[in-house]
């Protein structure tokens, strides 16, 4: 049997909100140290990583091993049935061909579940290496959703050039062209208002604004946005969710012809 | 103009 409890149900309102226009389907790994998922976007240009970890549920029981395939769409329309407040409860028994979804109100006087059939999909994993990135910046995530918002009006793709000095964001296109750059923060007072730079080497590489826009719709779920670059390997974009894991964001660099 | 890679190439397949 497979049970996971969430009082912060909202958390998972906001994760199907956050894959769930880059990817149509995908598959929970789900064992005792908690929820993974992993899976590229029909064109295999972007990768999502989503870990939930099973000391982040307020219960959490795996008996055995279990992979549920989802339909991200028909999860997401689910979860909207829940409200805000309410606790979410994920279940399944074991080898099961459907999942249930049980939202309980805050003072409990309503209580829904919703049971949906799980797809068989052989999806493939990827080997992720471990990699030491040349930059590391830390920002403020709503900071970073503005930013791919407005250049994204002027080029279908943005550059990213990290050096001491800052990181500066750019796109090219016929109405003109934008650079945004932003600075080190210098004193940091309240860290999640923070732009904070580790660089081993400046960096600059080329990105598809559609796909970082993707990545944004996880903004919610966290203040702020880490994006950790190298030369001529994927960005990472991840968002930390407090106190039971994160959303990884992999996305293939543009070359120049 | 600017060529789209895919992840492929950069992560080890199955």
């Amino acid at each position: 049997m497979f049970e996971a409890r969430l009082l912060r149900g909202s958390i998972l309102k906001k994760v199907l909100e956050a894959i769930k226009d880059l990817l149509t389907q995908a598959t929970f790994d789900c064992d005792d140290s908690g929820i993974q998922l992993q899976a590229m976007d029909n064109s295999h240009v972007s990768l999502v990583s989503l870990q939930l970890r099973a000391d982040g549920f307020d219960k959490y029981r795996c008996d055995r091993n279990i992979s549920m395939g989802m339909n991200l769409n028909s999860v997401a329309k689910i979860l909207k049935c829940a409200g805000d407040k309410d606790t979410v409860t994920m279940k399944a028994q074991d080898n099961a061909d459907t999942v249930t979804f049980v939202f309980e109100s805050p003072n409990q006087e309503k209580v829904s579940d919703y049971e949906m059939k799980l797809m068989n999909l052989d999806l493939e994993h990827l080997g992720i290496p471990e990699t030491e990135y040349s930059c590391t910046i830390r920002m403020p995530s709503a900071e970073f959703a503005r930013i791919c918002r407005d250049l994204s009006q002027f080029g279908d793709s943005m550059v990213i050039a990290c050096t001491k000095e800052g990181v500066k964001f750019s796109a090219t296109g016929e109405i003109g062209s934008a650079n945004i750059k932003l600075a080190q923060t210098a004193s940091v007072d309240k860290e999640e208002e923070a732009v904070i730079i580790e660089m081993d080497e400046p960096v600059t590489l080329t990105f598809a604004c559609q796909y970082l826009n993707y990545f944004t719709k996880a903004t919610s779920l966290s203040p702020q946005v880490q994006l950790s670059m190298s030369a001529d390997v994927p960005l990472v974009v991840e968002y930390r969710i407090q106190d039971i894991g994160h959303i990884r964001y992999y996305l293939a660099p543009k070359i120049e012809d | 103009d600017e060529i789209q890679e895919a992840l492929q190439i950069f992560f080890t397949g199955p």
